[in-house]
Parts: structure tokens; sequence; C-alpha cells
């Protein structure tokens, strides 16, 4: 991983034992390559790299007997602390039922992750209702049934000829007529690019007005990240991330991307396929992961 | 890079740019630019337009080693099947529904396997577009042995004299063991049957996935023989530039990309347009 590749540089490059900054240059060399194989967006590894370069030449560092441990010291406290923050906690409205919607790219794990926030509610003894607004995605709805029916608890929806914005404007009617303090809404993936699409996104939250807009997005993004969630967010303004099939190998460096791009919170992440796989998120574990 | 520059450090800079936000990878980027700043050199090339030629011949030469990869290799004269394999999410189901169109629009007789036996609605979901292509499903129910259903398939593609099996199965990450196990038995089953099938392992991978797909595609390849990968959800904005270092590592050849959600939304591959799109 990264601490045996900063030893390497640091058996090169050392003299009298003492380090420099030029020492230290080669070695932010080192952690500007180990984020980039995690997926980090280059120009976020850029920013990232000039943050850290000012601590790392700092005195903890250039008198340290272990240099090295220092700088992946100091890496790690910069990323835990940018990817960190706020808690990840779901909102409540004041007037329920809170709204939540859930959105993204194709297959990210929204629907999947629709049921599991459902089961995280329902855990808290709340009563969530879901409602089913891909109308494109064969068997979408029927795949939120079946969910549903695991969990036991009620989806709402009007099949897939109606307009989305009138199933969520129903979908809210019956979850207050049947007092259910949440609403969670299920979309169609879709890409960022697509106008029409991203429009229709707009309406829906102009008809749901939710508390909560949650990105879903698939932990092994490459660089496509930071465009995916600067566009979400510039579009729809988002309250938090999911970030899903975190129980894969890959780094991971698709978190750090899109916090720093957006500002927003991870709230949660998915660990697996079934329903009880939801996890808050806990950025110094995601730190550790990224760095490898 | 498309305008006049002259080549110096700047320019190999900004090129490295280009390649690792492509998702190239960037240990695959620094060797080719190292390659390219030494080709620069001994041909005295000074001006971009004189190296763009040369870095898009690179990346074609390194995807298209030879015309017939980019087909499908199945036999044409009894079935033929093609297992269709990846992490979850990718657009197996989806890859499946278009390819099927496009042997039925080619005169085949194609039949489909819901393998995928545990996802909710995934059955549902291939039976839709084995509506919409024109073509049956061979399912069981959900929860029984995805090896069962794909076994059951062979025999009723067989006695139906059907030209093509597109085997569906459940998307897995590549580091669960007994998932990867439960596909290597699917696989198996499919070799008992037919000795010389799957005729082709098709890896579904997302350009939009970044250095994983690497993983990816070296495990499910131990897991189950993977002999071709489809790209999809290139209509979105990623780059997929991870199949140059899958190729030039596992030599496995991308042989079509999907295009976006509709039944005729996937293309054969095609390196020179794939490359151009690199730099566009
Ligand atoms: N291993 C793992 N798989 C997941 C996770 N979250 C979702 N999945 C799987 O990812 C695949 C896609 O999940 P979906 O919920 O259908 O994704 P989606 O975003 O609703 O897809 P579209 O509606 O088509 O855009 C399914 O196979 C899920 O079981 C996770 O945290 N871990
Ligand atoms: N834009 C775009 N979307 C695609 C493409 N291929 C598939 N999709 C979408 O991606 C999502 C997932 O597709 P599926 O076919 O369910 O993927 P899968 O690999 O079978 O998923 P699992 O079985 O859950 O692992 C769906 O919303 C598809 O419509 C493509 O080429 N472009
Ligand atoms: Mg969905
Ligand atoms: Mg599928």
């Amino acid at each position: 991983g990264l601490a045996d590749r900063l030893q390497e540089t640091l058996k090169k490059i050392r003299g009298k034992g003492k380090v420099t900054e030029a020492d230290v240059k080669s070695m932010m060399r080192e952690v500007r390559l180990a984020l980039l194989e995690a997926d980090v967006n280059f120009k976020v590894v850029k920013d990232f790299v000039n943050r850290v370069k000012e601590r790392a030449v700092g005195q903890e560092v250039l008198k340290s007997l272990t240099p090295g441990q220092q700088v992946i010291k100091v890496v790690n406290d910069e990323l835990t602390q940018l990817m960190g923050g706020e808690q990840s906690k779901l909102a409540t409205s004041a007037r329920p039922p809170t709204v939540i919607m859930m959105v993204g790219l194709q297959g990210a794990g929204k629907t999947t992750s629709t049921g599991k926030l459902a089961k995280y509610l329902q855990n808290q003894n709340r009563s969530p209702m879901l409602i089913a607004a891909d109308i494109y995605r064969p068997a979408a709805i029927k795949q939120l049934e079946v969910l549903g029916e695991q969990l036991d608890v009620p989806v709402f929806s009007l099949g897939n000829k109606e307009n989305p914005v009138k199933i969520v404007q129903q979908g809210i009617q019956k979850a207050k007529e049947e007092h259910c303090d949440y609403v969670l809404i299920d979309t169609a993936g879709r890409l960022h690019v697509d106008e029409a699409l991203m429009d229709e996104l707009h309406q829906i939250k102009q008809e749901a007005n939710p508390d909560e807009i949650l990105l879903v997005i698939d932990a092994m993004t490459g660089q496509d990240a930071v465009n995916v969630a600067q566009s979400f967010n510039e579009q729809l303004e988002l309250s938090g991330v999911v970030l899903t099939k975190l129980d894969g190998d890959t780094r991971g460096g698709a978190a750090l991307s899109v916090k720093a791009v957006t500002g927003k919170p991870i709230k949660f992440v998915g660990m697996g396929e079934k329903m009880d796989a939801l996890e808050p998120f806990h950025p110094d574990r995601m730190a550790s992961r990224i760095l490898g | 890079l498309s305008r006049y520059r002259k080549v110096d450090e700047d320019f190999f800079e900004e090129l490295e740019e280009i390649l690792i936000q492509a998702d190239v990878g960037v240990e695959t980027v620094m060797e080719l630019v190292d390659d390219l700043r030494m080709e620069a050199k001994k041909n005295k090339i000074v001006d971009s337009e004189g190296l763009k030629p040369l870095l898009t011949e690179k990346f074609v030469d390194i995807l298209a080693k030879s015309d017939e990869e980019e087909t499908l290799n199945i036999p044409d004269d009894r079935l033929g099947v093609i297992l269709f394999v990846g992490v979850n999410g990718v657009g197996k189901t989806t890859t499946i529904g278009k390819m099927a169109h496009l042997f039925k629009n080619a005169g085949k007789k194609v039949i489909l396997a819901a393998g995928d036996t545990f996802r909710a609605g995934a059955i549902e979901q291939l039976e839709v577009w084995g509506e919409r292509a024109g073509v049956d499903v061979i399912k069981h129910k959900p929860g029984s042995d995805p090896a069962a259903v794909v076994f059951d398939a062979i025999q009723a593609a067989q006695s139906r004299q059907a030209d093509i099996l597109l085997c569906d199965t459940a998307g897995r990450l590549q580091n669960k063991k007994n998932l990867m196990d439960e596909l290597n038995k699917v696989h198996r089953v499919i070799k008992r049957e037919i000795p010389d099938a799957p005729h082709e392992t098709l890896l579904v991978l997302d350009a939009t996935t970044g250095q994983n797909a690497l993983s990816q595609a070296k495990l499910f390849g131990e897991a189950a023989g993977v002999t071709g990968i489809v790209l999809t959800k290139l209509d979105g904005t990623a780059k997929g530039g991870i199949v140059i270092a899958i190729r030039n590592e596992l030599d496995l050849p991308v042989k079509y990309v999907g295009l976006g959600e509709k039944l005729d939304d996937l293309q054969p591959f095609q390196a020179e347009q794939f490359v151009h799109a690199l730099f566009a």
C-alpha cells in the first residue's frame, strides 16, 4: 500500500536521516499516484495535494523519526476531515410525511437503497411508504413492490402509463391519508446530460417539495463521478449522498470526489444486496480505504 | 489537444490529464506518454499535429489487434451459447434484450435463459425484454438454482432447434467467493452439456467504472473464462478508458458498446471511433 511505497521513496532519497522539503515533494507524488489509482478525480487530487503539501512540510514531518508514517497521518487526517464533518442523520420534517427523493445514474442502486432506507426507518419505529416513480425500466415497479412485500411496507404505484409527477402527487396524498410519516420516492435512473429527464426530476421536486434529495452513486465510479455529482447538485440541490456497493473491493475514491465537488454529506453506504445492508458513513474508514 | 501546439512538457502534461480523466489509469497513461515522448524525440516531431496521429494509432493498435475479434465466435450450424456476467447494475439484462433483437433481425431463432433467480423483479425484467425482442424466455421460480435454469434452457433451445441461447446471470461483486463459485458452476454446467460452450462469455462493464474494472475482468475471467467485453452506458459522459488497460494486460477485446436504454442501442465496437471520443 501507500505506507510501503513511501518507505521505498524514503530509502532512495534519505541521506543523513533528516528529511528535506524536496523529499516531501517526492512523497506527495506517491500520495498523488495512490489517490489517482483509487479513482479520486484528477482535479480533486491536485487541489487535495496542494492543501496537504503545506502541512506535509511542517515540523511534525520534518522532525519525525518516521516521516513516511507522519505523511500518511497528515494525509489520512485531511481526507477524514474533508469527507466527514456533518452527521449522517436523515431529515425529519416538522409537518409529516418527511419526503425523501432518490436520484442518480442507471444501475447505481436507487431501488435497492430505497428498500434499505425503508427498513432503517422501520427499525426506528417509523412508518414509511414507497412511491414507484420509475415508469421506464422494465419491471421497475414490480421490483419495488417485491421489496415492499419483503419488508411489509406499503408501495404506492399508478403503473407505468402515468406521469411520474402525478404518481408522486397522489402518492404523497395517499401517505397522508394512511398516516405514514415518511415517503421514499424511487425515481428512474437517468444521465445527468439528459435534459428532458433531468427536467422531469425538477418537476418531481417542485411537486414533492422533498426534505431530502439523495444522490445514489456507485462506489466503483471513476473520474466521471465529479461530472455526475456536480450536475445533479447544480440542477437539484442535493441534501446528501448514498454510496453503494462498498462491499466490493474498489478503493472508492469517488467518495472524495463527490464530497469535494458538492460539499454535500455522504449519509449512508450500501454494504450488500440485502435490505439490512445499509450503514452510516464513516469518513475515517473511507480515508484508510482510499489510501489503500 | 486539437489546436496546433508545440510538443513540450506542457503538452504531455495536458495529454496525461485528458487520459487520466478518461479512466485510462495512471500507470497505463505514464507508460504511453513515456513511449510517446521517446517517439517524438526520435522522429523529431515538434508540433501536436504530427504527434496526434501517432497517439491515435497507438491506441487503435492496442484495441483492434485483428478484425475478427470484434465479431462473436458462434457456430453457424448448431446452437450457440452466450453467457453474460458482471457486477451489479452494469446492464447485463438490458444488453441481452438488445442482443436478442440484433440476432432476431439477422434471422436467427433466439432463446433467453432467466439465470438471475435472486434479485427482486429480475425474471420479470428479462421477460419484458423477451416480449420486446419477440423471443422466448426459459425461467424457473425465483430462488431456484441458476445452473438448473441454464441446464433447462439448453435442453429447450436444442429441442426447439434455436440458433442462439443468451444466458442472464445475477449481478455479483468479484470479491464474493461464494457467488463466483456459483458462477463457475453455471459455466461448468454449460460446458458439460455442450463441450465447446459457452461460445462467448461476455463481461458487461459499465463505462462509468474506474480502475476496479481491471479487477472485475481478472476475477470474472478466472471464474467463467471471459472472451469479450460489452461496454455499456457510453451515451453518458464517461469514456471507459479502462478497456485499454484490460486489453493490454488481459488481451480481452471489447465486442459491443451500449449507447442507451432502447432495444436498438447496441453497436459493434469501433476502435477508431472510441479513441477519437477519448480526446473529444
Ligand atoms: N453488492 C451490492 N449490490 C448492490 C448494492 N446496492 C445495490 N446493489 C445491486 O445493484 C444492482 C442495481 O440495483 P438497483 O437498485 O436496481 O439500481 P437502480 O439505481 O434502481 O437502477 P435503475 O433503476 O435501473 O437506475 C442490483 O443487482 C442490486 O442488488 C450494494 O450496496 N451492494
Ligand atoms: N444510458 C444507458 N443505460 C443503460 C445502458 N445499458 C443498461 N442501462 C440501464 O442500466 C440499468 C441497469 O441495467 P440492467 O440491465 O438491469 O443491469 P444488470 O447488470 O442486469 O443489473 P443486475 O442484474 O441487477 O446486476 C437500467 O436502468 C438500464 O436501462 C446503456 O447502454 N446506456
Ligand atoms: Mg431502480
Ligand atoms: Mg440483471
